[in-house]
């Protein structure tokens, strides 16, 4: 629907429900898509961000939606 | 929030930037 694929989806969609300001570690999205392996995570997050839905935060393992707020 | 100047200044920055770089994309798809 909004040209992104089901694991994309996913993960935009989880980090846009993080309340948190410096946003969602690699890690705790992983925890919440086991299903998923990491390098598909980091490869949808790599898209995710070229594509301006998500940035960095205070690291390199931290993003936020910029849908949020 | 426990994040520092420097912290939230970077953040603030990253937002603009993907915001520039969400609105090329959509531009371009137009």
């Amino acid at each position: 629907v909004n040209g992104l694929t089901a694991h994309q989806s996913q993960v935009l969609n989880l980090i846009k429900t993080c309340p948190v300001p410096e946003g969602m570690s690699l890690q705790e999205l992983k925890l919440q898509l086991c299903n998923m392996s990491m390098s598909t995570i980091k490869q949808a997050v790599e898209f995710l961000s070229s594509e301006g839905h998500i940035y960095s935060t205070v690291d390199d393992d931290h993003y936020k939606s910029t849908d949020a707020e | 929030s426990g994040l520092t100047e420097d912290q939230k200044r970077r953040i603030e920055e990253n937002r603009q930037k993907a915001l520039a770089r969400r609105a090329e994309r959509l531009a371009a798809q137009r």
